[in-house]
């Protein structure tokens, strides 16, 4: 991750994808 | 809703871990910052399982934290 899309937002009853997209 | 504990964790994959503790955690900060808790949750669950659920029980150091994570947001 280059720190663009920094900071991953959490969304309830959506499946954490963490860091691993970016 | 029961405390979160560290065998629940433990019976689950990695991410899905993460997913519970997020979860547990949104809610509180929600409270408190509607309009950043999914930046500010997301921040948080970068730090260890063991220091969330730590958090998930004491407001003190979870208001640390999210204190934190708004300073680094503002920067």
């Amino acid at each position: 991750g280059s720190g663009i899309n920094w900071p991953p937002e959490f969304h309830p009853g959506v499946p954490w994808k963490g860091l691993q997209n970016i | 809703q029961e405390p979160l504990t560290v065998s629940m964790l433990a019976a689950a994959p990695p991410h899905k871990q993460k997913q519970m503790i997020g979860e547990r955690l949104y809610p509180l900060i929600y409270n408190v910052h509607t309009q950043l808790a999914g930046k500010i949750t997301g921040m948080l669950l970068e730090i260890d399982n063991s220091e969330l659920l730590f958090m998930l029980e004491s407001p003190e150091s979870l208001n640390a934290k999210v204190a934190e994570a708004l300073a680094v947001l503002h920067a």
